[in-house]
């Protein structure tokens, strides 16, 4: 098999903690990012639409145009699709640029479609996400087709605010912190 | 004298008149949540009644795209709303909400899977989000890159924070520290926004760095030609620069420019809250500028402004300009080590790592970006 993100992090954010191994009929939604087409020329493209001294300045693509240009190539689709067919998995969603697939699944056809993934429930407040502890792979075959496979290991960001009372209390542990450096 | 960041207290700063709000019915904002949160219009329309009544603007967001819950408002999505709807006053506003809609989605992704499927979307997003670049893979960095570049050659301008750690901080494996960079902020596609502080920070003065502003280098993405000239002048006229393991000076550096980030008020669950901090705050601030500026070139016929970076490079390189507030006092947090004592990058005249190119000055950014 092929892992295209064996650099990715597996750990657990603080504050989730484990449940248990969800049921093998539990349906999950897995986003597949497919590989596109002209990204050179896309960066080129980019480069020169962003450009005030390009005569091409401002003459933005349409998302048809955008379309056209990136799309993946028909070997590209139909392998991916005859692959996910493979395994009874059908009616995926795509989107404009058809560079993304998003598929419903039960656990256990998602575990046989991506040798090592393990899906697992975890909490943290009310909310609740499945993940894999353990790095997925794909067939050899797909490594030119599929950039990764999203709905594994990325938990949801934390995001919060700074109150300007813990910054202070934080600045001073640092400031004492330095000080015994 | 101010008792905190007020939406007058920023266009008082930076020099929004109450003539400058939005005048088209067309052009449009937007910021995103991932989490669980949700803003209620009725703090909005609150925080709007309390703190906007010198300048026209809307009370209401226009769009929710996504599923907005009914409980607890959260805090940064009432901070995303009201100053957002502040500089960008009297444009349509939009809330893309993505907690995930099942428990196996990435919100994230889902936000930009969202984003590439509408064919009509604001021309500005603002976003508070970040990951520490070692924690993903490459794979899915470099694509979500190249999602970026897309909404680039769509001409939107797509605003992340810098993040609230300074330049961060990772063990390596042999106990050696390096700097820990955030992505999306290191995205050479998108525009960062760093964050600042008043010097005194009960009135309307000069700007010095905030010490939680994220910036430094990309350890994956390489430097994009459009910054070159600026981060080699800063490399070279810095007077003093931490150690060079701690980071990849041929990196992409961020942030690219900075606004207000400490000691804002927000109104949430009706309750007025003072003290509230973060590049979260000061990404929606630039955000709504750029909008009120996309306001003024559609109506002059242009369009819109685009993937931002390589005008503002080329706008600040051209020469002396009063379009930015330059920051050059202060520094940012980093590791607590001997080699550096928990300080990171320190800002100095022109661009540096910790406030971009600085804060905005409204008109005269606009007279520059009205004919770049």
């Amino acid at each position: 098999g092929w892992a295209p993100e064996q650099d990715q992090s597996l750990r657990v954010p603080a504050g989730w903690s484990h449940v248990d191994r969800v049921a093998p009929l539990d349906e999950l939604v897995l986003t597949f990012a497919l590989r596109q087409q002209n990204v050179e020329h896309l960066m080129k493209l980019v480069g020169r639409v962003s450009d005030p001294d390009s005569p091409q300045y401002g003459k933005y693509l349409s998302l048809e145009e955008l379309c056209t240009l990136v799309q993946p190539s028909r070997l590209t689709l139909n392998t991916v699709h005859k692959w996910l067919g493979a395994y009874g998995i059908k009616g995926c969603k795509t989107i404009s640029t058809l560079d993304f697939l998003e598929c419903v699944m039960p656990a256990s056809t998602a575990e046989r479609l991506l040798p090592g993934a393990q899906f697992h429930r975890y909490v943290s407040g009310e909310r609740s996400a499945v993940r894999s502890p353990v790095p997925y792979s794909l067939h050899e075959e797909l490594a030119e087709h599929i950039d990764f496979v999203g709905g594994l290991h990325r938990f949801p960001a934390e995001r919060k605010v700074v109150t300007r009372a813990s910054g202070e209390e934080e600045a001073t542990a640092q400031y004492q912190q330095r000080r015994a450096a | 004298f101010h008792l905190g960041v007020t939406p007058s207290v920023i266009r008082k700063r930076y020099n929004l008149t109450d003539r400058d709000i939005g005048a088209l019915p067309n052009n449009s904002q937007a910021c995103a949540q991932f989490l669980e949160q949700y803003f209620h219009p009725a703090d909005l329309a609150e925080f709007m009644k309390l703190f906007a009544s010198s300048f026209g603007h809307c009370s209401r967001v226009d769009q929710v795209v996504g599923h907005q819950g009914l409980g607890k408002a959260g805090l940064e999505a009432s901070l995303d709303v009201e100053y957002i709807m502040s500089t960008g006053a009297n444009i349509s506003t939009w809330v893309f909400s993505n907690a995930g809609r099942h428990e196996s989605q990435e919100p994230f992704l889902a936000w930009l899977l969202l984003l590439s499927n509408m064919s009509s979307v604001p021309w500005v997003h603002s976003v508070s989000y970040g990951d520490d670049e070692d924690s993903l893979s490459r794979a899915y960095m470099e694509r979500l890159n190249v999602e970026f570049m897309k909404a680039a050659a769509r001409g939107l301008t797509v605003l992340f924070a810098s993040g609230d750690a300074g330049a961060g901080c990772r063990k390596l494996a042999g106990g050696s520290h390096t700097f820990r960079p955030s992505f999306p902020a290191s995205s050479p596609y998108v525009t960062t926004v760093g964050g600042t502080a008043f010097q005194n920070p009960f009135r309307v003065t000069w700007e010095v760095t905030d010490y939680i502003s994220g910036g430094g280098f990309s350890n994956v993405f390489p430097m994009p030609d459009y910054q070159a000239a600026a981060v080699r002048n800063f490399l070279h006229s810095a007077p003093k620069l931490p150690p060079r393991s701690y980071y990849n000076s041929s990196g992409r550096a961020y942030p690219d420019l900075a606004a207000l980030s400490d000691n804002y008020w927000v109104v949430t669950n009706r309750i007025p809250l003072p003290w509230v901090s973060g590049t979260s705050a000061s990404t929606p601030v630039v955000g709504g500028i750029m909008a009120l500026i996309n306001d003024r070139r559609l109506q002059k016929g242009l369009p819109p402004l685009g993937f931002l970076n390589p005008a503002l490079y080329k706008l600040q390189e051209k020469g002396p300009t009063a379009a930015f507030y330059d920051v050059t006092q202060g520094c940012h947090l980093s590791c607590l080590d001997a080699a550096v004592e928990g300080q990171g990058f320190c800002a100095g005249p022109s661009w540096d790592p910790v406030s971009g190119w600085g804060t905005p000055n409204f008109p005269q950014l606009l007279k520059a970006l009205l004919n770049p």
